[in-house]
């Protein structure tokens, strides 16, 4: 189901993001900027890439902040879903409190700011 | 969101999805199955075109006018020598019997990869993704690196070398006649959906060595329970056969086919589940355990069976596996074909994990760390190894004699044009 393989590939993608603004001590904007910068054009790769950024960019950058692991992400971002009746599938431990909590609150962190504008995006 | 909905890509997209699906190349202009184009199905699978617009040129065919005038297999072996007025493919490559490498294969055959270097933000620069198109363009496959029908020089930097560059070496008329006929997902029961993209001509073409290697897919099943979805023994004979009777009708005399055994894959385990996977190296979070149950959780695992912490469902498998090799061996031992002598070689992975560990290395070094599943180039070149020194040893006709003209060869035609 091409679904899990996107929701796969999301919590990859995310994992690496988070793991360069870790490994460069910048911000998760910063991160997302330099991978799309490490992708050929070829094949519309680097202007795919600071597309998605600039359609999930605020959400991904909001949610890391409040140390949401890629799992909560993705399943907010809704590349990932619990088929219902089914296990709930995540690659990190998941939180302490309760997974639904979890993702109420990852909406109302959404909901909360302004939508952020991106400097070198424009 | 689709971009071929749009009109103008439209017929590249459909084009682009047929080559795939049929696993042809996708720019080939005679439509002779060989491509001047490397990727999508083009010559990093099959020998390089030398003449895409004439369909009687391509690597594998027997000499036309023995190639005095033109080079119509591509082995850049043509004309006539001055001297005598005999032609140089008539004299290097007469009686010395050239031979190509078709595999028929899954995602291990094609060299599924998916580089590290793609997930590891420690290590993450400008260069890590420079190969990202090709890639793509290939399934995350790299045949060109394979170890039945790679032709590149291997990035691991082992001495091995592919199938391919070994009868090159042993008879440079074997120049570019490798097919690697592989697809991602592949097992006994959908081969037959693109088998039909081998290209050989019986009566036109050299013979060639066939190696069947549907090493996993017939028992490495998705669901949460793989078991029932695993071909039966009865079921693989079947379809096994149903190849077997294809590659009579297509193959050339004094072919070869030689199948080759499924592994027991519980040595995948052992080795890696508790190591850490590429993502969770940086902070030390994810084993490969939890990145084996994430993957079987949303059934996108390439192989639950063994991809598994479940003991008795890991034995299921290798049960099933080792049924479906006794099968292979019985199809060798009990069945006669008019094109081609039949053989069977085991999947013998233990065997290059004790080499391997006689340089002082790891066996979890042997496989592809994002996946955490594949055999990994180094394997894939040991594999190549093991197979060539086992036929070597018990069947020395099916690679073909050492051509004494290999130096002329060299001396007047050179690299004979590369890949």
């Amino acid at each position: 189901n091409s679904n899990d393989h996107i929701c796969v590939g999301c919590v990859v993608v995310v994992s690496v993001i988070e793991q360069l603004a870790q490994v460069h001590n910048s911000t998760t904007q910063a991160a997302m900027e330099t991978l799309c910068s490490y992708l050929p054009e070829k094949l519309f790769l680097k202007s795919a890439c600071h597309l998605v950024v600039r359609i999930v960019g605020p959400d991904i950058i909001k949610l890391l902040s409040a140390d949401m692991t890629a799992d909560v992400v993705c399943h907010h971002l809704k590349f990932c879903e619990q088929v219902p009746g089914q296990p709930l599938c995540h690659l990190y431990p998941l939180p302490k409190e309760a997974w639904k909590l979890t993702l109420e609150n990852a909406r109302q962190i959404v909901k909360g700011s302004p939508t952020l504008k991106y400097s070198r995006m424009s | 969101s689709d971009i071929c909905s749009l009109p103008f890509l439209a017929k590249i997209c459909q084009e682009i999805k047929s080559a795939i699906e049929h696993s042809v190349p996708f720019k080939d202009v005679d439509s002779d199955k060989h491509s001047v184009f490397p990727t999508l199905r083009g010559y990093h699978w099959r020998g390089r075109d030398c003449n895409d617009s004439d369909d009687m040129v391509y690597p594998g065919r027997r000499p036309d006018n023995w190639d005095a005038h033109q080079d119509s297999n591509c082995n850049g072996i043509w004309g006539v020598d001055p001297k005598d007025g005999i032609p140089y493919e008539k004299k290097f490559c007469e009686g010395s019997q050239p031979r190509g490498i078709i595999l028929l294969g899954d995602s291990a055959g094609a060299h599924f990869h998916f580089p590290p270097e793609w997930i590891t933000a420690s290590q993450m620069s400008l260069k890590s993704f420079f190969n990202l198109p090709t890639a793509l363009t290939n399934e995350l496959n790299w045949p060109q690196l394979s170890g039945a029908t790679g032709f590149l020089n291997s990035t691991s930097g082992i001495k091995e070398k592919s199938i391919y560059l070994r009868l090159r070496k042993r008879n440079l008329c074997n120049h570019r006649d490798y097919q690697n006929i592989s697809k991602n997902g592949a097992s006994s029961q959908n081969l037959e959906r693109f088998i039909e993209s081998l290209s050989r001509n019986a009566l036109l073409d050299q013979p060639a060595i066939v190696i069947y290697a549907m090493i996993g897919n017939d028992v490495c099943g998705r669901k949460t329970d793989p078991v029932p979805e695993m071909t039966t023994p009865e079921k693989f004979y079947s379809k096994v056969m149903e190849t077997l009777e294809f590659l009579n009708s297509h193959l050339p005399d004094g072919s070869h086919v030689i199948l080759y055994g499924l592994p027991n894959g519980t040595f995948l385990w052992d080795y890696l589940h508790d190591k850490y996977h590429p993502l969770g190296q940086l902070n030390k979070d994810v084993t490969y355990d939890q990145f084996y149950s994430f993957l079987s959780c949303l059934q996108v695992t390439p192989c639950h069976g063994w991809m598994s912490s479940n003991q008795t469902l890991r034995a299921l498998t290798s049960e099933r596996a080792k049924q479906l090799s006794d099968t292979l061996k019985k199809i060798a031992t009990s069945k006669k074909f008019k094109n081609f002598n039949l053989f069977y070689v085991d999947f013998d992975f233990q065997e290059i994990v004790k080499e391997w560990q006689k340089r002082g290395r790891q066996p979890w070094e042997l496989f592809e760390p994002v996946d955490g599943f594949h055999p990994n180039e180094v394997a894939l070149l040991l594999l190549a190894d093991v197979f060539w020194n086992k036929v070597q040893r018990q069947w020395p006709d099916v690679l073909g004699k050492e051509n004494p003209f290999n130096p002329q060869i060299e001396q007047v035609f050179g690299d004979q044009g590369g890949h």
